[in-house]
This record gives structure tokens, C-alpha cells and sequence, in this order.
């Protein structure tokens, strides 16, 4: 993972932020990344699990849809809804091509998002969200025959 | 000896070698002390030794329930004294208690009151 | 994109949120 990681950041992934068929924009692929290679980190601020709650209850009541929370573990989450990089603009698939993994560098940890299988130029980059239930549902858009219908 | 409880707080809290002060940095963060009561009326007191420039506590009652990763008075089950401005905290909600906040030197009074027949 | 999130701010690493007094409270006197 560390030098895969290191390797990602010397040389970051070509994406592209564009037109999704999934829904309204998303990020493709600009070069052929073969299985299991790190894609892109997904970053944003780093804030406790109480601040995260209190800060979804404040984005649902200003109308921001989607959750760009997204929980290490237990201690801390990643929030990228007013800062992070282009990971935030990944969309959701039942049936994606890449997966997120929390790996730990220089003991500190970070949510990486990693290819599942070889993606070709202008293929949209997903990985599955693994949302919580809830009750209130999220229609999931990505149209793959297997989807689940909802992201929650 | 009612002391800090090192099993019952936020573990980012540092409690000092006799277990009667504590030290947090950041966030809020709260500990509970090891004796509770449930009935009658009981007061205690607590020193402020050191208050950073931009620091501030909330001292007060907390229920067994009341969530250590943030401070007394954030949800119902604590009732807290805000050292800025005085504000006196409950369910996350901010009153005007005292003229002005306490700090760096104040020792400081809370007392509970409970129904004696306490279930 | 940035017109797509103007206000997005763009990192390259995490941030650590630095807390505020006030981040608990829904009702300040």
C-alpha cells in the first residue's frame, strides 16, 4: 500500500471531471489503470464522528443532497463537502469499477479509492458508496442490472 | 474520594497523577468523576488552575448517558456553566446564567438538588 | 468544476479541522 500510495502521488492518475450518464457530473479515466492500482485518494477535512453528525443535521437543512462524509472509523471522518479533491465528484455504482480502502501512512490513516479491475480511457470511475441504512432512501441512478435500487 | 474517573471519559482528556485534575486541548471533551449521586442535595466545587488564551470549559452535572466527545450541556443529559461569557448550557442550548464567565484562579460552586425519594 | 462547487475549496492532503467553541450549540444566549 505505501509504495502504491507513494507511486500515486509522484504521479497522480489522469481523470477527468465530465458529463455523467449517472448523474449530472462524474470522474473518468484519461489513462488505461489496470486492476488494483490506487486511483485517487479521497480527500477533505478531517472532523470528529459528534461534529460529522451535527454537520449532516446543518447540509440537510441548507439542501446539500449528497453526503460527502466519509467515515475512517471510529474516531475520525473525512469531510469533503467544502474542501477535498476531485474524489468527491466519484458517483455510485451497484456494480463499480473501482472499491475504497483505508490504508495507514506514517500511522496516520487515509481512504484511498482503488481500481477492482482494469478501466479503459474515458470509463467512468465508481465504487460502491456502502452507505448505512436508513430510512429515509436514496434512489440509486447508476442503471446497472444489478442495482439495489437504493444508495441507503 | 470523589476523584476524575479514568474509565468514564473522552480518552483524549490527560488527568493528572491523583486523579483530581485534567487537562484537554481542541475539542470539547468531557469526564465524569467517580462517585454519582441520584437523590438529595450535594454540591462540589472545582478550581480553574489554567485557561489558554482561546480555551474555555463547561462545568456542571452530567447523566450517566451524556456523550464524553463533546460538553456537558450538549445533550439532554447534562447541564453545564460555560466559563466564556458565563452561558449556562442544556441540550445544546445557550442561556444567559452569570454576568460574566469565570476563569484562570475562580474555584467554582455547582450544586444539585434531587427529590429525596429518588427512583 | 470549480464553477460546478465554487465555493470547493481544492487540497491535496486531509486537513485537520480545528474545533470552535460554538460547534455544539444550536442556540447561543
Amino acid at each position: 500500500d505505501l509504495l502504491k500510495f507513494n507511486q500515486l502521488k509522484f504521479r497522480k492518475k489522469q481523470l477527468k471531471f465530465a458529463r455523467s450518464g449517472i448523474h449530472d457530473w462524474g470522474l473518468f479515466a484519461m489513462e488505461d489503470i489496470a486492476a488494483d492500482e490506487m486511483v485517487i485518494e479521497y480527500v477533505g477535512q478531517r472532523i470528529r464522528p459528534l461534529i460529522a453528525d451535527i454537520r449532516e443535521k446543518q447540509y440537510e437543512t441548507i439542501g446539500i443532497g449528497s453526503s460527502y462524509l466519509f467515515r475512517i472509523d471510529s474516531e475520525s471522518i473525512i469531510d469533503a463537502t467544502k474542501c477535498g479533491n476531485l474524489a468527491r465528484f466519484i458517483n455510485h455504482s451497484c456494480n463499480p469499477n473501482c472499491y475504497a480502502k483505508i490504508i495507514t501512512v506514517d500511522g496516520v490513516k487515509k481512504i484511498v479509492i482503488y481500481s477492482k479491475q482494469p478501466i479503459a480511457v474515458n470509463e467512468e470511475i465508481t465504487y460502491d458508496y456502502k452507505f448505512p441504512i436508513e430510512e429515509d432512501k436514496i434512489s440509486c441512478l447508476c442503471g446497472t442490472p444489478n442495482c439495489r435500487g437504493t444508495l441507503n | 474520594q470523589v476523584m476524575l474517573a479514568l474509565h468514564d471519559r473522552a480518552t483524549q482528556l490527560k488527568v493528572t497523577e491523583g486523579r483530581t485534575a485534567v487537562t484537554g486541548d481542541k475539542g470539547y471533551a468531557s469526564i465524569r468523576a467517580t462517585h454519582f449521586v441520584s437523590r438529595g442535595t450535594w454540591y462540589y466545587e472545582a478550581t480553574i488552575t489554567e485557561m489558554a488564551e482561546n480555551a474555555a470549559t463547561r462545568i456542571g452535572f452530567a447523566q450517566a448517558l451524556a456523550n464524553l466527545q463533546a460538553p456537558i450541556g450538549f445533550d439532554k443529559f447534562g447541564y453545564s456553566w460555560r466559563s466564556r461569557k458565563g452561558t449556562k448550557f442544556h441540550d445544546s442550548r445557550g442561556l444567559h446564567y452569570s454576568d460574566e464567565g469565570y476563569g484562570k484562579g475562580d474555584t467554582l460552586g455547582f450544586l444539585i438538588h434531587l427529590p429525596v425519594e429518588a427512583t | 468544476w470549480t464553477s460546478f462547487a465554487p465555493e470547493f475549496k481544492e487540497l491535496d492532503e486531509n486537513v485537520e479541522y480545528d474545533e470552535d467553541e460554538g460547534d455544539f450549540d444550536e442556540m447561543d444566549e
